[in-house]
């Protein structure tokens, strides 16, 4: 049985994956052995839906600004096309041959395309909207850099001020992502460590606090200050960096999360 | 486009469903 990456991928796909590896073994077992029906309407149904799809797919592709979603679906169209043909030319053949083998073989390899190509599919489109996400994160990483350059209480308003929302968008984008998500350890990776930035932004912004408050009493105890702060920031740009690695995993990858 | 594409693979699934149903029920008769 396949694994799928996220909740809605296996809401949509789970219940038919269980029923073609239950057609999968009624064929093995040689169960399938009495004259097939014509099976030409529910192959024409499959196939106008696989075109229905791939036309939202192709519209996708063609007004999307992600150039690697541009360039992954393509195959993915073409994997689904492919398995709706041979579907169609195994009703085909087992309407002349009601009992043909091959013809069978031919319709659960093709039943299993559709599968894996629609599957193959989300997942294109699904690792498109965690690029973004990560282009949030990214920006937030890129921000945490900005920490290190503020050295008077005005800047410190600003960056506060800018942090802040960067921060919590990021945090919404990453706990919805979490709920989204089939594996566990993922999804707690990602919550543990938005969890420890929500915990730490605080933390952070009061250390800053004391360096600016340092420098202006004329820089006595400077070093201290400005290691405590970089030590929170390297912190802090550590659980973002993981939160855009978890994001870019999916399920195969199992035992990168150590 | 998000929400049109999870709408289109549930149809595709469905039609699936019937199809390899279809297929089982011959084989289970």
């Amino acid at each position: 049985m396949p694994v799928f990456h996220t909740k809605t991928i296996e809401a949509i796909l789970d219940p038919v994956a269980q029923q073609v590896s239950q057609l999968v073994i009624l064929h093995e077992e040689a169960q399938d052995g009495n004259a097939m029906p014509d099976l030409s309407n529910p192959v024409m149904a499959v196939s106008a839906a696989v075109q229905n799809l791939v036309k939202v797919g192709k519209d996708t592709a063609n007004s999307t600004d992600d150039k690697i979603l541009k360039q992954e679906m393509p195959p993915a169209f073409t994997g689904v096309e492919e398995s709706s043909n041979k579907l169609a030319e195994a009703a085909m053949e087992l309407k002349r041959d009601p009992y043909s083998s091959p013809a069978r073989k031919k319709l659960i390899d093709g039943a299993r395309g559709i599968l894996s190509g629609t599957s193959d599919l989300l997942l294109c489109f699904d690792q498109s909207e965690v690029r973004k996400i990560v282009r949030v994160a990214k920006g937030v990483l890129e921000y945490l850099a900005v920490s290190e350059v503020v050295e008077c209480l005005e800047d410190l308003v600003t960056f506060v001020k800018n942090l802040s929302p960067g921060m919590a968008n990021m945090a919404n984008k990453v706990t919805s992502r979490s709920k989204e998500l089939t594996h566990t350890a993922h999804a707690n990776g990602l919550i543990n460590h938005t969890e420890n930035l929500k915990r730490t932004t605080p933390v952070l912004v009061s250390s800053m606090k004391i360096f600016v408050t340092v420098l202006k009493k004329g820089g006595a105890g400077r070093d201290e200050a400005q290691q405590n702060r970089n030590y929170i920031i390297g912190c802090m740009s550590h659980d973002v960096n993981e939160i855009i690695r978890i994001l870019q995993l999916t399920s195969a990858d199992d035992d990168e999360l150590s | 486009n998000a929400g049109e594409m999870v709408k289109q693979a549930k149809l595709l699934a469905m039609a699936t469903s019937q199809l390899v149903n279809a297929i089982k029920g011959e084989a289970e008769d």
